[in-house]
């Protein structure tokens, strides 16, 4: 990570914060959204609280803009540069611009406002830009999901050097103690949110998310019912990254992390093992979703916009990867959260849709909720 | 110019130009007096920016504009300069 020269911070830890100018592209409603959780991205790591104003001169004054616009960094039409930031300071200190000529979207159809937010307000709160291409604070576009997000490492150090850790409070809790609620169940069929991970696992179809995974009948959408993952996976706990059978071998493989584990059928084969067995480069920390291809007998890892192929009968990465999803792939577009092969189509599930895409016409023949597979 | 590319003439102008731009959006310290810039004869400043670029990104330090220098330089990005400013 890095600072700015001077590494300039704010003093106080209340800081208000302003739209003072939306965009046509998303209802002010989003942009608001989208904002306070990239707002809260940083707050979760340091002891500094957003208040929202809506009139007056607030510490982050937030504004989409067009070319020059009086800050001598005049912005360039669509692409290019996205915003812009400025260190903390009176004035036009950590005031955030956007390009009003890019496309903003919640989603992937565009620039993800969250992903170019959060960015942002690191430097609104003195972060400059990291040589870390995994951190949030490097210089190019990378879509992040709004609802899965965790600041990473190199954002943590970065930002807790200049505020320090958020602590939980050390003394007697001044509240009531209020005994851990039991988290609800998450919301089964909000259509807005997609799986973590899909596997076969046998002659059953499971749909992993957050806490829970569901196991249904390929065939059948009757009797689908919700369970715990650490009532089967007492090792996975949760948010499980991805997963995929290898049939001919009865074996399955849980990813979360740089930590995959094999099972067979509910059965766990031993310790967890690192994601570089397969031959991922080192800068991949994390997978978003795997796929066993039946007739090439090849797993593809997605890792962001791009995939990996590794060939099972050779047990190695296959070269010439990785490769762009949405150009290998078309009809397929954005964020793969999951992935599973059907009687021979491929099922890319991707925020609240999924494509089924043909392997022989190379292309998506349908899209479906992701919810319709857990019966919603 | 010429020995900055590794890519062909045909696209060298537009290349060049955008990564003028680039260099002096991200790469070239603004605001406050001009530092002036203490360059050896035969150093040539888009050189060295092109240096510095590389290394920020983690690439080959070549001063050349290749193409995997030029992929980074076409990537949306955020506007706020890499080096210090």
């Amino acid at each position: 990570y890095r600072l700015f020269p001077g590494e300039p911070k704010w003093k106080k830890n209340i800081l208000t914060y302003r739209v003072s100018k939306y965009t046509p592209s998303m209802s002010p409603a989003e942009v608001d959204k989208a904002v306070e959780m990239a707002l809260r991205a940083w707050s979760t790591a340091v002891p500094l609280n957003f208040v929202r104003i809506n009139s007056g001169e607030a510490d982050i004054m937030i504004s989409f803009e067009t070319g020059d616009h009086g800050d001598s960094y005049p912005f360039d039409g669509p692409r290019g540069t996205l915003a812009h930031a400025f260190a903390p300071g009176e004035g036009l200190g950590g005031d955030t611009h956007f390009d009003n000529a890019e496309k903003w979207t919640m989603g992937m159809n565009g620039f993800n406002l969250f992903t170019v937010a959060a960015h942002e307000f690191g430097h609104a709160l003195g972060l400059g830009h990291s040589t870390d291409p995994s951190a949030l604070m490097y210089p190019t576009y990378k879509y992040q999901n709004p609802y899965r997000f965790h600041l990473p490492k190199d954002d943590v150090k970065g930002i807790q050097a200049l505020y320090g850790p958020r602590k939980t409070f050390p003394g007697k809790p001044t509240m009531p103690h209020i005994p851990p609620h039991k988290p609800s169940l998450p919301d089964l069929c909000d259509s807005s949110s997609s799986f973590d991970a899909v596997t076969m696992l046998g002659k059953e179809l499971l749909l992993f998310k957050d806490r829970i995974f569901w196991r249904r009948q390929v065939h059948l959408a009757a009797g689908i019912r919700p369970n715990t993952i650490t009532s089967s996976f007492p090792q996975l706990m949760s948010n499980v990254d991805a997963a995929y059978e290898v049939p001919e071998r009865g074996l399955a493989f849980f990813f979360k992390g740089p930590h995959y584990w094999i099972t067979r059928g509910f059965q766990m084969q031993g310790p967890p093992r690192t994601i570089y067995d397969f031959g991922l480069p080192r800068r991949v920390q994390r997978i978003d979703a795997a796929v066993y291809l039946r007739k090439p007998q090849k797993t593809l890892f997605f890792v962001g916009e791009e995939y990996y192929s590794y060939d099972e009968r050779k047990k190695k990465m296959e070269k010439d990867y990785p490769k762009n999803t949405e150009e290998e792939f078309s009809g397929v577009s954005g964020h793969v959260d999951a992935a599973v092969e059907l009687n021979g189509y491929i099922y890319f599930f991707s925020g609240p849709k999924t494509f089924k895409y043909d392997t022989e016409k190379e292309d998506v023949v349908s899209v479906v909720k992701s919810s319709s597979w857990i019966g919603c | 110019v010429p020995t900055l590319f590794a890519a062909t003439p045909r696209t060298f102008r537009s290349s060049y130009q955008l990564a003028q731009d680039y260099l002096d959006k991200y790469y070239t310290p603004k605001g406050g007096p001009q530092a002036g810039e203490m360059v050896v004869r035969q150093g040539n400043p888009m050189v060295r920016k092109i240096k510095e670029l590389q290394s920020f990104f983690g690439l080959q330090v070549t001063g050349k504009l290749d193409p995997t220098t030029m992929h980074v330089i076409k990537r949306p990005r955020c506007g706020v300069p890499d080096v210090a400013n």
